[in-house]
């Protein structure tokens, strides 16, 4: 990053870490993994 | 103390002093040509007179005493045109300034304003070079920003595929049909339980 | 002119030299050839005057075109006139080098701060926008987020 203030300085002191985003999404993954789980499981229940 | 008429010699190319010391060396090798010639034309003019009893000692110093007014008067009056001419002619009044240096005039900078103002345009390179910096840090982002919108939108089609594949197998909304399978099957169960009882 | 006034120095530096070496002097300083052959002397005279102010005009006008000076006294006339009204002594040379470059500098320095800050402001309405696109795309992001958030927690 420049070392001396500059215009657009209050933008790029708050950029996300797009890295954790992307992180995040392996939760999702895992979550949904679980929840067809269980669905499987129901599923092979009722039958 | 001697003029050195330098800002003279800025516009005319050559200090005025050394234009008349040329032109004075000039008239005087000029006089002392002629005289020469003049002398050697009388010897001439003697050889052809064998009875005069003229010698050329004689006319030299003839020549010599003509030779030596003509220079006296020839170094006062060149001074005097010399005086008139740096005086008149070869020399800018002092409340003139020259075109090329209008800038003197214009631009009258004292030291410390001439680095005040450098300082100035070392400042603005700096913010350019930060600006230019932070422009190359803000597209940087824009292209992060593509990479991870794309990853999203991957699991967003994800799970509209998903939705999809249950929709094309008939159940629409997941939860009414998980509701209804579940009341199917348990009036199923009670079905079931029905007819057990019947059976016994 | 300057032109003119040179001119008629050096012609009336010419006619008193010619005027101071008279042909008067000349007879008397050659008294003993010129008792003997008057007419010569007269013609030798004449011919030494002719010459020597043939001479001076001939190198007082290879000095005029060597230096351009017509051309010179005649700019520098002009520039005179121009400064007539001028009532203080106008800049000289100070001898100082360092000192007298600088104004000569100071015209590209102003120059170069107008053109550098004509730049620093493009670049800064560049980043204005870019900043913008950045904002709109974090905001764009945020919402993905949100959506997955929800389509999650529908499935959970």
């Amino acid at each position: 990053l420049p070392s001396l203030p500059t215009s657009q300085a209050h933008v790029l002191s708050t950029k996300p870490n797009y890295q954790q985003i992307l992180a995040e999404q392996g939760e999702v993954w895992s979550c949904m993994e679980l929840v067809l789980d269980e669905l499987h499981q129901a599923v092979k229940l009722l039958q | 103390s001697v003029n050195p008429m330098a800002y003279e010699a800025q516009f005319f190319g050559f200090t005025p002093q050394t234009c008349m010391l040329r032109i004075y060396i000039a008239f005087q090798d000029y006089l002392f040509e002629m005289m020469l010639v003049v002398e050697s034309v009388i010897l001439k003019k003697l050889d052809g007179l064998p009875n005069s009893k003229i010698s050329a000692f004689q006319i030299r110093k003839s020549t010599e005493k003509f030779l030596l007014f003509m220079k006296e008067r020839f170094d006062q009056l060149f001074s005097k045109m010399e005086e008139v001419l740096l005086q008149l002619v070869l020399s800018i009044p002092p409340k003139v300034l020259l075109p090329e240096d209008k800038v003197h005039e214009q631009y009258p900078y004292s030291k410390e304003q001439f680095q005040a103002l450098q300082g100035e345009i070392h400042q603005l390179q700096q913010q350019y070079r930060a600006e230019a910096s932070a422009g190359q840090a803000l597209r940087a982002e824009l292209e992060e920003q593509k990479a991870v919108q794309a990853e999203l939108e991957k699991v967003l089609q994800w799970f509209d595929g998903l939705e999809n594949i249950c929709r094309e197998h008939g159940t629409g909304n997941f939860k009414e049909s998980f509701a209804f399978l579940t009341q199917n099957s348990k009036k199923l169960q009670d079905v079931l339980k029905d007819v057990e009882e019947k059976s016994r | 002119g300057r032109a003119q006034v040179f001119a008629a120095v050096v012609d009336t530096f010419l006619e008193k030299l010619v005027a101071a070496g008279s042909y008067q002097r000349f007879a008397n300083c050659y008294r003993c050839f010129y008792k003997l052959q008057p007419e010569v002397t007269r013609s030798i005279y004449d011919q030494f005057i002719s010459q020597l102010q043939t001479s001076v005009k001939e190198e007082i006008q290879e000095v005029k075109d060597e230096g351009n000076l017509d051309m010179l006294f005649n700019s520098l006339d002009k520039i005179v006139e121009e400064a007539k009204n001028q009532e203080e002594p106008a800049w000289r040379p100070s001898g100082v080098p360092e000192e007298d470059v600088r104004s000569a500098v100071v015209p590209y320095l102003l120059k170069h701060r107008s053109y550098l800050q004509k730049v620093l402001k493009e670049k800064e309405e560049e980043n204005q926008k870019a900043a913008e696109s950045v904002l709109a795309g974090r905001k764009r992001i945020a919402e993905l987020q949100q959506l997955i958030q929800a389509r999650k927690q529908a499935w959970q």
